[in-house]
């Protein structure tokens, strides 16, 4: 564990807590794309199957275990507790563009052809790409309140922070995960125009974020 | 060994 390994353990959780802190307080989820949800619920799900092979430690569990429940219960918040407020009609991204090509690379791509890696991988690829139905649906509607883009600029940041961790890691221990780290820079790829408009526009400005 | 280190990461 390093401070940039903390810090994006954090800034993922800061993240997911503002957005189910969001639509819990606000008692709607319009603005947010379900679609994405559901995906990032996939991915927790696919990736901490290892919950129940290893054990890492205290904090290894219990932060898996609290991504699990916040993301679960976020997709139950926006599909069924507050489903008179989604916005169906803009959450329109056809996911299974992105699932399929990532199923399929799952299985080309992997450090072993086990059910558990195959997963493994496949939840690295889909974490990279989960974020587009969300960041489809801001282009469509041209504007995201500023809550919503503090959850997107922390969850952008914390990959970020993963790729700092890595460059660490790999100084200090020769670690060195090809699929997670190509899969990372892809990831705060996806987020480098959002992370301009979010300092130009919602940090030096105020309210909402609209797109020219 | 590639798992057990990758497994620690989130």
């Amino acid at each position: 564990m390093n401070i940039f390994r903390l810090a994006g353990d954090v800034s993922h959780l800061v993240a997911i807590i503002i957005l189910f802190l969001k639509i819990w307080k606000s008692k709607s989820c319009a603005g947010i794309s379900g679609k994405s949800q559901v995906l990032f619920a996939l991915v927790f799900t696919s990736r901490y199957l290892d919950l129940f092979t290893v054990f890492i430690s205290a904090y290894n569990t219990i932060m898996k275990l609290v991504f699990l429940v916040l993301s679960y219960a976020t997709v139950y918040l926006i599909y069924m507790r507050f489903r008179g407020s989604y916005d169906s009609e803009n959450d329109s991204f056809r996911v299974e563009f992105l699932l399929v090509p990532v199923t399929g690379l799952a299985f080309l791509e992997n450090y072993a052809f086990t059910p558990l890696e195959i997963l493994w991988t496949f939840s690295i690829f889909l974490e990279a790409v989960a974020i587009m139905p969300q960041l489809f649906m801001i282009t469509k509607t041209g504007e995201a309140e500023s809550i919503t883009t503090h959850y997107l600029f922390f969850l952008g940041l914390y990959r970020a922070l993963y790729l700092a961790n890595w460059v660490w890691r790999y100084h200090t221990e020769g670690f060195f995960d090809q699929i997670a780290v190509v899969s990372g820079v892809v990831q705060t790829i996806f987020y480098c125009d959002f992370f301009y408009l979010y300092v130009t526009r919602v940090l030096r400005g105020s309210g909402k974020m609209s797109l020219p | 060994v590639i798992g057990r280190t990758r497994h620690d990461e989130l």
